[in-house]
């Protein structure tokens, strides 16, 4: 473990005082390859051990603490400040409805989440309305068409002979007036953020609806691209909040990290299981340490 | 020695950091630098365009190129594969695009949905099966997998048929339960018939990083694996943990995905692989 190692880099010194130079930039060595393991972001990296360079150096060691306990909280601590400390919800538009996009790369869940994400809130009591919006993927319609079954919660599909997302916005509308809904969530086509036809489809789909908030969801255990896909998405379409998918595995979620200083967009929930009452919260401080291993 | 210092260190530093990027890992990462340094020492002359070539080469040397049981001759009934992996990484879409793929060859081709838990997998595949006019067996949601496999590899083998493609359901490498699951489907393929020759092909999302590590280490643990699909390519990121797997595992790339339509299947070239990572 990383405490293990940086516990072995101070094993070898003697001296008093504060943390010298040369122990600081073993220890960065180490988080660096800690972090990298973890799938955090090589410029997120970069960024994060030469602000903790600064604070290190000359730092006094605490009563009580070993130099590695010392640095390890501090990490703990600058992670979990950069997370984000608030309990992030989905905002309600002022007045109804409140329609959410789902967005993100292919697979990562979005369709599951959709249907978690109705459940939340008629769990809540809300009026909710689930919209089939992916016409690309093979039985994409009969999946979200399955889960809305499953939770009771009604799902718009496309009429006889739609084939694009745009040509339903009007039957949409339509049913959430006669339906007052009150949460309307559209589910999308999984697409690569340099796909320029598709996000340019996704950006012309925003504007037909207009919704209170563009949720970019990801997967987990995304790698070392995790910054520029997301940051695609926020240049083009724009993101309001994201969720991240599948912390039920045992991937360390640095992407988590990455997105999170890169694009600065608050993390709304997490997925942690395929079952639909598998939404949570996401608690910055679980994640920290997941990310530190 | 002299030409050696001719390549300043941000070379190093930078190559370093191509290869970090393209999720190849810090510790691979900085292995393979430090070999090129060591090889540079014995070619003095080599410029930069030489050292890239070498790391290239090495890189690709990596993937063992061991013969796929469909370039081999069968002599009685039918080949089978099995598609396995996390969720939402491609294997059903992958699986679809085998059969256009093999079918293209002249082969005969049977699909068996043994997803049988996610809503509408059944129907996707089903529908993969209509569009390139090939059967799918299948069961109702929440039949037994290792049964709609047993079936559908019976069916292969009754009809006379040269493959069947199996996919299987998405699940992560610390389910217990389902990676049981996983295990009793490939035995009772096993044991319908312990001559058939069985590929299962473990299914890698390209955006995935360092994680590909525990899925190959889990999966191989409860399911003799044969090969690798690397999926979703014509993204931005780089499946450069392929190149760490092959190093450990020693299991080869059989094709990778670079596109969400049937022909968007290619058999896996290491040499272009490693070039794309560094170019
Ligand atoms: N274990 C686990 N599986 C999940 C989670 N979220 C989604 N999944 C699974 O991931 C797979 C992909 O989920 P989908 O909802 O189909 O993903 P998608 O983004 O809609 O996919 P496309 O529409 O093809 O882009 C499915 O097998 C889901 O059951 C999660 O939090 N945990
Ligand atoms: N861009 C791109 N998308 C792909 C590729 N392969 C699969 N996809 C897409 O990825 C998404 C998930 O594919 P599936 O085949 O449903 O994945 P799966 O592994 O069967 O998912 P589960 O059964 O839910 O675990 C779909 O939207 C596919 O079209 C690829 O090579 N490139
Ligand atoms: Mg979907
Ligand atoms: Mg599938």
């Amino acid at each position: 473990s990383l405490t293990g190692r940086l516990e072995g880099i101070f094993h070898k010194l003697t001296g008093k005082g504060g943390l010298s130079e040369s122990a600081v930039e073993d220890t960065l060595r180490e988080l660096r390859v800690a972090l990298l393991e973890a799938d955090v972001s090589l410029a997120v990296v970069k960024e994060f051990t030469e602000a903790l360079r600064a604070r290190l150096v000359g730092q006094a060691v605490k009563a009580g603490l070993t130099p590695a306990q010392q640095i390890i909280t501090e990490v703990y601590k600058e992670i979990v400040h950069i997370l984000g400390d608030h309990r992030a919800n989905i905002a309600l538009a002022s007045k109804p409805p409140t329609i959410v996009f789902m967005m993100g790369l292919q697979g990562s869940g979005k369709t599951t989440t959709s249907a978690k994400i109705a459940l939340h809130f008629k769990t809540q009591g809300r009026r909710v309305l689930l919209v089939a919006s992916d016409l690309a993927r093979l039985a994409a319609v009969d999946q979200l068409r399955i889960l809305g079954e499953q939770i009771g919660v009604p799902v718009v599909l496309p009429s006889e002979g739609v084939t694009r997302p745009q040509d339903m916005v009007a039957s949409v509308r339509k049913r959430i007036l006669e339906g007052m809904y009150e949460i309307v969530i559209v589910d999308t086509a999984g697409r690569l953020s340099i796909d320029e036809e598709l996000m340019i489809e996704l950006k012309n789909l925003k504007s037909l609806y207009n919704p209170k908030e563009c949720l970019l969801v990801v997967d987990a255990m995304q790698g070392q691209e995790a910054v520029n896909v997301s940051r695609g998405f926020d240049q083009s379409i724009g993101v309001d909040g994201v969720i991240f998918t599948k912390l039920d595995g045992d991937t360390r979620g640095g992407a988590v990290l990455s997105i999170r200083s890169v694009i600065k967009k608050p993390i709304k929930f997490v997925g942690s299981g395929e079952k639909l009452d598998r939404l949570e919260p996401f608690i910055p401080e679980r994640m920290a340490s997941r990310i530190i291993g | 020695d002299a030409l050696f210092r001719k390549k300043d260190p941000a070379f190093y530093h930078d190559l370093e950091e191509v290869l970090i990027s393209a999720d190849i890992g810090p510790v691979v990462a900085q292995q393979l630098v430090l070999d090129l340094q060591e090889w540079e020492k014995n070619h003095p002359e080599a410029t930069a365009e030489d050292s890239l070539s070498h790391l290239e080469a090495r890189m690709a040397q990596e993937f063992p190129s061991s013969q796929p049981i469909w370039e081999k001759e069968s002599p009685h009934g039918p080949q089978v594969l099995l598609l396995v992996g996390v969720n939402g990484v491609g294997k059903t879409t992958t699986t679809g695009k085998l059969a256009a793929y093999f079918k293209s060859q002249g082969r005969t081709v049977i699909l068996g949905a043994a997803d049988t838990f996610r809503a509408a997998a059944i129907d996707q595949l089903r529908r993969w099966g209509e569009q390139l006019e090939i059967p799918v067996v299948h069961q109702k949601p929440g039949a037994d997998p290792a049964s709609v496999a047993f079936d559908t590899v019976r069916a292969a083998r009754a009809r006379k048929l040269d493959m069947a493609l199996i996919d299987t359901a998405g699940r992560l490498q610390n389910k217990h339960n389902l990676m049981a699951e996983l295990q009793k489907i490939g035995s009772v393929i096993r044991k319908e018939d312990p001559e058939t020759p069985v590929e299962i092909l473990l299914v890698l999302d390209a955006t995935i990083g360092q994680n590909a590590h525990s899925q190959l280490e889990e999966f191989r643990k409860i399911t003799p694996l044969s090969g690798l699909v690397l999926t979703k390519l014509d993204g931005t990121s780089k499946g450069g943990v392929a190149v760490a797997l092959a190093q450990k595992y020693r299991l080869p790339v059989r094709f990778i995905g670079v596109g969400e339509k049937a022909t968007d299947l290619l058999p896996f070239d290491p040499g272009l692989f490693a070039r794309s990572i560094l170019r």
